[in-house]
């Protein structure tokens, strides 16, 4: 079985590109085949692990060309990592793409006719809802929703919460939000609980209706402000190649550690 | 004399909302006449003042019908500060005007159509470069760049620039980058300082040549990072009433002095 996760949020600067390169180089650590998709003009997640820079195909070729296969763009980034990178050429896409019919399922295709088998496919979506997030939408099987536990950010969680279940409908039906990461977390304050406590309980709730994220959970732990993940990227290293004992790494190691169970367990 | 600022950053999250309502917060409470202009359609600016949640008409009516005054949009939220708030119907204003020639001068005609004269006019865009942000880069004279020191941030920030140039060549030619605001700043680490230092060098070299940010420089003190800063919002309160001694009133109000300072000068 393939997980295939897009790391989708249309706020900015929330921790989806951090989350989908730590997720992944955790989960590769941990001898899982893995696949890490570069859907972002601003290629942060390609620069975050040094790759792409070359003028090999990327993610824009794939999504633009049928004809070039996703074996010819890929890189093998780390042991058990390949990535699919982004260019900021990437931006012309949405022009490209927009007279076609399957603009939205291109990536879902690449990945179908590919002959490569990965065990976890991460997809980091950029702050917007164009055809490059709705080809992460459409290409994954799982929705993670990065976010940090502020009072605006709860505001915006319902509207994205409609979002993908629009998406879901009308292009990719077993599409499910399965969890919510919070990112930059300041756990020392009332504030951040509540918020916490709110979107807990709010999925629970959810667990008796049919809504698309009726098994999604607020996954722990929350991944604490740590300056070190900020500093990761400036050395094109993950956390755990940066700094192997610092809270960032132990917090996503520890949410690596509960993806490979779950896939265990599938 | 008007200082008529925008608040400008593609990337999300970085801080220009929390940034343009206590700056706005803090010019009023210094006894200058203010008003807060809200293009964003996530409306952040004004939930957190508490405003525009009526049905009077807003930032996007001002737009979209020319016969709609400023004057009659604006909402007076404390004393010295007035709001011309946003509502989410906003995010169809890019298709509303899309044919018009004079599409991104709406907001500039308003402001010099109206008889309202105040001494600081911010205007908190949204994070995008679309006919929204370019209605406020045309009405204003000053942009301001909320930023975190990080290296990825700092990647964005050349970027950013050559787009406020060209904005300003096609369609505002006074327009000039005066200003960084480092917000969410975490002085505790060198990553933070060395990023600093590298903005601080940068725009240091550039009053020699003749670019719209030869005056611009990294304004002081950065903005702590300060849970206050996140929770005010839910109160709907500035951070001088929610917590007037706090490390975020402590900042912003020095900010704004600055601000009055040199608006006093001028
Ligand atoms: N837990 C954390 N602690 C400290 N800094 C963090 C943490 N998570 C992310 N950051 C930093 O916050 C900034 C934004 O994070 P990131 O780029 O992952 O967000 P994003 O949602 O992918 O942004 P975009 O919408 O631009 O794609 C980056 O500088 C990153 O290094
Ligand atoms: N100095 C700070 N300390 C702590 N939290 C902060 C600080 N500045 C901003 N925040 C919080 O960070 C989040 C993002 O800030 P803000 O909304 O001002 O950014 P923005 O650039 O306007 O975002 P958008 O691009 O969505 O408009 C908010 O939850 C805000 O309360
Ligand atoms: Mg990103
Ligand atoms: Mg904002």
């Amino acid at each position: 079985t393939t997980r295939t996760i897009a790391l989708m949020n249309q706020k900015g600067g929330v921790g989806k590109s951090t989350t989908a390169v730590n997720l992944a180089a955790g989960v590769a650590l941990r001898g899982r085949r893995t696949l890490l998709i570069d859907l972002d003009p601003q290629a942060h997640a390609s620069l975050h692990l040094g790759v792409g820079g070359d003028l090999g195909p990327t993610a824009y070729d794939v999504l633009v060309d049928p004809t070039v296969k996703l074996e010819q763009a890929t890189i093998k980034a780390r042991e058990n990592l390949w990535v699919l990178p982004a260019l900021t050429d990437m931006a012309g896409v949405e022009t490209e793409l927009a007279g076609d019919n399957d603009r939205v399922q291109r990536l879902k295709h690449a990945i179908e006719a590919s002959e490569l088998k990965f065990d976890f496919i991460f997809i980091d979506c950029p702050p917007s809802l164009g055809v490059l997030t709705l080809n992460g939408l459409v290409a994954a099987r799982e929705v993670f929703i990065p976010m940090q536990a502020h009072f605006l950010a709860l505001q915006g969680l319902s509207e994205l919460l409609k979002t993908v279940k629009e998406v879901g409908k009308s292009a990719n039906p077993n599409l499910r939000v399965t969890g919510v990461v919070l990112c930059v977390y300041d756990g020392t304050t009332s504030h951040s609980r509540e918020v916490v406590a709110e979107m807990d309980g709010f999925f629970e709730q959810s667990r008796q209706n049919n809504e698309p994220w009726k098994s999604a959970r607020v996954y722990r732990p929350a991944v604490r402000r740590n300056v070190k993940l900020a500093e990761a990227p400036s050395f094109g290293k993950s956390i755990f190649e940066y700094d192997p004992s610092c809270p960032g790494s132990q917090d996503y190691g520890k949410l690596a550690e509960t993806l490979t169970t779950e896939w265990d367990n599938l």
